[in-house]
């Protein structure tokens, strides 16, 4: 469930903007 | 130059470009119970990047079941309530058939994308959380 969890997490954070 | 904040009104996608902007439309979302949508679009546009690189299909396919558990399943979640049963079909059968598409999100995510350009983003312009940031 964890890594489910930080596998979602991570993929998320890669679609956010990089701070300006 | 225009603050930050103004060009957060100008369309979703501006307010989604900025992190300050996120950050804010999410606690608006969070008081209204539907942060999920925020998070799933992000998840839906993370999978498409990752679709685009090469190979770790493993990965892929992990990914696709963790988005679909999350968000999809349970249908009295708030992103599942508002996508089409037509579109949650199809991207059930992508997973259980372990053939992880490019564009199996891409259908949920427009209309998720939908409903916070027609619904939340507009509120969120008149919200107590934005007027307070400007």
């Amino acid at each position: 469930i964890d890594s489910e969890d930080d596998l979602l997490q991570e993929c998320i954070s890669s679609a956010m903007p990089k701070k300006k | 130059p225009t603050p930050p904040y103004l060009k957060w009104a100008e369309s979703l996608h501006s307010l989604l470009d900025d992190q300050d902007g996120i950050q804010l439309f999410r606690t608006f979302l969070r008081q209204e119970d539907c942060a999920d949508m925020l998070d799933f679009w992000f998840a839906c546009s993370g999978f498409r990047k990752l679709e685009s690189h090469e190979g770790n299909e493993e990965k892929k396919v992990k990914l696709a079941k963790a988005i679909y558990k999350k968000y999809i399943l349970d249908n009295s979640g708030v992103v599942s309530r508002q996508i089409k049963p037509a579109t949650k079909s199809f991207i059930k059968d992508c997973i259980g058939k372990l053939h992880v598409d490019p564009a199996m999100f891409e259908q949920a995510q427009t209309e998720i994308q939908t409903l916070m350009e027609e619904n939340s983003y507009p509120l969120f312009l008149t919200s107590d959380v934005y007027l307070e940031h400007t």
